[in-house]
């Protein structure tokens, strides 16, 4: 059996809350995979984010960069947010895997922009956000932001935010300032 | 240079494959 390789080699992360510990030490390097075949064994044996825990993420980034906004790969990003209503929560495994296969496929063609993927589930509505490495980068952040939209086939009405992580950071603020909208 | 791109029926049929 020949593998297909993949372009970038991706590391799956899990998140579990989890008070005793800090938020760094509650992230778990799940696995690491660079083929399809290698991919598929291991998403087809865990957990669906719609079977874990509420308050866990799920995060996919590519080797060697956390997903933190304090790595050095992310933090001059960004991120494109894919706000989900409560009852929007029997579409999120697919959303979740749409995001995966864009990302491990290169859908994102000529730009090298894109770091990871996080999928947060909560109880008031779960959110998948696309990282990006530089939030000046406009021409690649439209670009990315596009071909997400299309891979999850999401509505032109549904819009979806990009924020560069220094907003996302500001705690006081209820809602974060985003830099652009498609 | 060469870049590999996997559209997703592709990936989505090697997920049955052996």
């Amino acid at each position: 059996l020949v593998k297909h390789p993949l372009q970038h080699a991706w590391t799956l992360w899990y998140y579990e809350p989890d008070r005793t510990k800090t938020w760094e030490d509650n992230q778990n390097q799940v696995s690491t995979f660079n083929t399809v075949e290698d991919f598929w064994s291991l998403f087809t044996h865990i957990r669906q984010p719609s079977e874990v825990k509420i308050g866990s993420d799920y995060s996919l980034f590519k080797e060697n960069i956390r997903p933190m906004w304090e790595d050095k790969a992310n933090k001059n990003g960004g991120r494109w947010m894919i706000s989900l209503n409560r009852n929007q929560r029997p579409e999120l495994d697919r959303y979740w895997i749409d995001t995966v296969l864009c990302l491990i496929g290169e859908a994102f063609e000529n730009f090298d922009d894109v770091c990871g993927a996080v999928v947060n589930i909560r109880p008031k509505g779960d959110k998948i956000a696309v990282w990006t490495s530089n939030s000046n980068n406009k021409d690649a952040l439209i670009e990315i932001g596009r071909k997400l939209k299309e891979g999850l086939n999401l509505p032109e009405r549904f819009k979806i935010h990009y924020q560069t992580h220094n907003d996302a950071m500001v705690k006081n603020s209820s809602t974060v300032k985003s830099l652009y909208e498609i | 240079g060469t870049k590999i791109v996997y559209e997703r029926t592709f990936l989505m049929n090697l997920r049955n494959s052996p």
